[in-house]
């Protein structure tokens, strides 16, 4: 769930962009 | 989107036994508010769910590689299907000057084509008796609102709600506390205070006119 | 081989230091000032100070460093080179700004701008070589901005060092011509070794041209790497007006909670709006708002 809002509905290279952390 | 995040119970999902029998989201009327609000009847109708949206300003989701809008969280949670009907009930007594009728004429809504499987959902056609006054003419049932029932009824839900909030330590007290506030006192409502805020939220569900009587009940 | 840790991992930036020369611990020392990469769009900035006895400039000056900007990237790695040699001559230091730091820095709540965040690294430079033992009698500082009110706030904050801030300060004293080329080979090693922390795949495009923004190589590179949602990878200055362009032309919408109202160009709220002409709605429950929970209505 992220903080803010994004105007966009498809697909994105999030695995790319963000690293998981617990 | 053709994708929304909801945290739902297992009886909200399971797997229907025929194909015509799959989980659907529907609109009803709200019993509180007239308006039309989403619901989910599980497969075969066997239970009602309301659906609620945790919805803040400024969320998105991030849903595996993709990017999601919607930023809503939805919950879905088993609701008495009698919160419905008795809307439909008062209704009816009002329209009909306190005439018996069959259910199956008192539970529609050209709104909400849906609306009759209320009277499909397990335990309804045993527990209409706590809202209603029934008669049986031959093999047939017809069924006529009783507010005495319903206000017993609802003061039966009002407790349980109190033993949740209480088990589930949810604040009710009047007075607002931070969340970081830490008192060397335990901080205890009082029972008043457990049965004012059950009865706010039952509320959430009658019409305000019953909620009313119910506070004076 | 000074400069291998930085080029391990450049996006991480950091400090990076030669040891102190005996020499420049008992005797009175110049050091010079200057950075590398203010202007482009791509990259980190590099802070260098490089320093040597006084009375050691004269060799200093032998080995070429002068005039810095006349020199071939190869030929200030061949200088670079000749410094690095010179150990018991002269020392030096570097404060590597990873781009991500600058943009960071430049568009936070509580703005930090780049002269300031420049200024704050070369006086952080200056006390690191004090810390560390150097004797530094005078210091020779390069600027862009205005140079007395830079000299003044040295000064102040140096009281018993001999501070001198001008332009071009790089063609003027041969010690900031050295941490020039200090500087710029840092950057140049920085770009070339960069190490995307975005998964980009195996073929990273590098084909950047030299990082400033009217060079129309980086401008193309920009384009071609502006994801829609997520931006530029890490190698960009968000905060650079070249990026937040093509941001605002390619990318996608994003709305904060916090974003400074100000800066919405939309009309102030009317007064009006604060009093209700409809009747109220009645509320939801406390326990639903306090957890914004709301009835769907819709999918």
């Amino acid at each position: 769930l992220l903080p803010c809002s994004v105007r966009f509905d498809g697909a994105a290279p999030v695995k790319a962009f963000m690293r998981e952390r617990n | 989107p053709e994708q929304w995040v909801l945290i739902a119970p297992e009886a909200a999902t399971e797997p229907p036994k025929t194909p015509d029998s799959e989980p659907v989201f529907t609109k009803l009327r709200n019993p509180s508010t007239g308006e039309a609000t989403l619901y989910l009847f599980n497969s075969g109708a066997q239970q009602l769910f309301e659906v609620k949206a945790f919805h803040e300003e400024y969320h998105s989701w991030f849903i595996g590689e993709t990017v999601q809008q919607d930023g809503r969280l939805l919950f879905i949670t088993p609701m008495d299907p009698l919160f419905l009907i008795l809307y439909y009930l008062m209704k009816a007594d009002k329209e009909q000057q306190g005439k018996f009728q069959p259910l199956d004429q008192v539970v529609l809504d050209s709104e909400y084509p849906y609306c009759p499987l209320l009277l499909k959902c397990e335990g309804v056609k045993q527990s209409i008796c706590h809202i209603a006054e029934e008669k049986e003419i031959g093999s047939q049932k017809f069924h006529k609102y009783s507010q005495e029932k319903t206000l017993k009824w609802l003061k039966k839900k009002v407790n349980q709600t109190v033993k949740a909030l209480k088990s589930n330590g949810i604040c009710v007290g009047e007075r607002i506390y931070s969340s970081t506030f830490v008192s060397s006192k335990q901080i205890t409502d009082s029972e008043e205070d457990y049965v004012r805020y059950a009865h706010g939220l039952i509320s959430e569900y009658i019409t305000e006119e019953l909620s009313k009587e119910l506070s004076k009940y | 081989m000074a400069l291998a840790e930085l080029e391990r991992d450049p996006a991480g930036g950091g400090r990076f230091s030669s040891p102190v020369p005996p020499s420049c611990r008992s005797r009175p020392c110049v050091l010079g000032v200057d950075e590398a990469g203010r202007g482009p769009v791509l990259g980190p900035m590099v802070y260098a100070i490089c320093y040597c006895p006084k009375e050691q400039l004269q060799e200093l000056e032998a080995m070429g460093v002068a005039d810095s900007k006349t020199l071939s990237e190869s030929e200030r790695e061949r200088r670079f080179g000749l410094l690095e040699a010179a150990g018991e001559l002269l020392g030096w230091a570097l404060q590597v700004l990873p781009p991500q730091h600058i943009s960071a820095c430049m568009q936070q709540r509580a703005k930090y701008n780049l002269n300031e965040l420049s200024h704050d690294t070369a006086t952080e430079l200056i006390q690191h070589a004090l810390d560390n033992g150097v004797q530094v009698a005078e210091v020779f500082v390069d600027t862009v901005g205005p140079a007395e009110k830079y000299e003044a706030k040295l000064r102040g904050r140096f009281p018993g060092l001999e501070v001198t801030v001008r332009p071009k300060a790089d063609a003027l004293f041969s010690i900031v011509s050295a941490a020039s080329i200090c500087a710029k080979v840092a950057r140049d090693r920085a770009v070339k070794c960069w190490n995307f922390t975005e998964d980009l795949g195996d073929d990273i495009d590098r084909d950047y041209g030299s990082g400033y923004p009217n060079d129309p190589k980086t401008k193309e590179w920009l384009r071609r790497n502006l994801q829609p949602v997520f931006g530029f990878p890490g190698l960009v200055r968000f905060s650079w007006g070249t990026a937040q362009e093509l941001l605002r032309h390619g990318g996608v919408p994003v709305t904060w909670a916090d974003e400074d109202p100000s800066q919405d160009p939309s009309a102030p709220t009317s007064v009006l709006s604060y009093f209700s002409r409809s009747s109220p709605r009645r509320s939801p429950h406390r326990f639903f708002q306090e957890r914004s929970l709301k009835p769907v209505a819709e999918l």
